[in-house]
């Protein structure tokens, strides 16, 4: 699944 | 938040900092690429460029760490450009930016998840990051040799990724969580350093230095 959407990674 | 994904980002403050304390305390950015350091800003600035549009209080170690990346690095092409500008190698570090920037610009307006602002400059970020140790190792095959502080820099700088992408195979497993565009980027970054991390491992951490057959 994309998660892109939640920016959780520096 | 997982080992991998912690000690990745460890490393990636550990190489930040020896970078610093090198040109800080040698007075010197010699052996350095201040286009790698500036191609690195550039990263950290369109990435989180979020903390700039809403700032919002510094409530977690995300934002400050964040933080810590953007004035670390925006400072490190202060002392190589400015104030220890006589020392800096501009002669090695030739390799063309643009040859880097553009070819990421383009790739992010054609492969990302969505066409809108903020996404397109964070894959540009991805893109970007994962060519921008070019202009340095090039510097170094031109030199023909890396100052063994400049070797640890590369060492913990590639580990960083690298632990990232167990951090991704990490989070695959079992968060099902898949950034398809962050994993090849940064595999293809990790593939980069590889026959440094070989030249490290064989000659660095026997005490030998690194020195490119010329």
């Amino acid at each position: 699944k994309e998660t892109n959407a939640a920016k959780d990674e520096l | 938040m997982n080992i991998f994904r912690l000690f990745g980002d460890l490393s990636h403050l550990a190489a930040i900092a020896i970078l610093l304390l090198k040109i800080w305390k040698t007075r010197s950015c010699a052996g350095v690429s201040g286009k790698t350091q500036l191609l690195f800003a550039v990263c950290f600035i369109t990435r989180y460029i979020d903390l700039f549009l809403h700032f919002v209080s510094l409530y977690n170690t995300e934002k400050v760490m964040k933080l810590i990346y953007i004035s670390a690095s925006v400072f490190t092409c202060y002392l190589i450009f400015f104030k220890f500008k006589a020392t800096y190698d501009g002669n090695h570090d030739s390799m063309r930016a643009e040859f880097l920037i553009v070819p990421a610009a383009g790739l992010a307006c054609l492969i990302n998840t969505k066409f809108d602002a903020i996404e397109i400059l964070w894959t540009f970020s991805i893109y970007l990051e994962a060519v921008a140790i070019l202009p340095q190792l090039f510097l170094i095959s031109k030199t023909g040799e890396a100052e063994t502080i400049t070797s640890h820099y590369l060492f913990a700088q590639g580990s960083y990724r690298a632990l990232y992408i167990l951090n991704w195979i990490y989070r695959y497993h079992y968060e099902s969580h898949v950034d398809t565009i962050a994993i090849v980027a940064g595999v293809v970054q990790t593939i980069l350093y590889c026959d440094f991390f070989y030249l490290y491992i064989t000659k660095v951490v026997k005490g030998q230095k690194i020195v490119l057959p010329a």
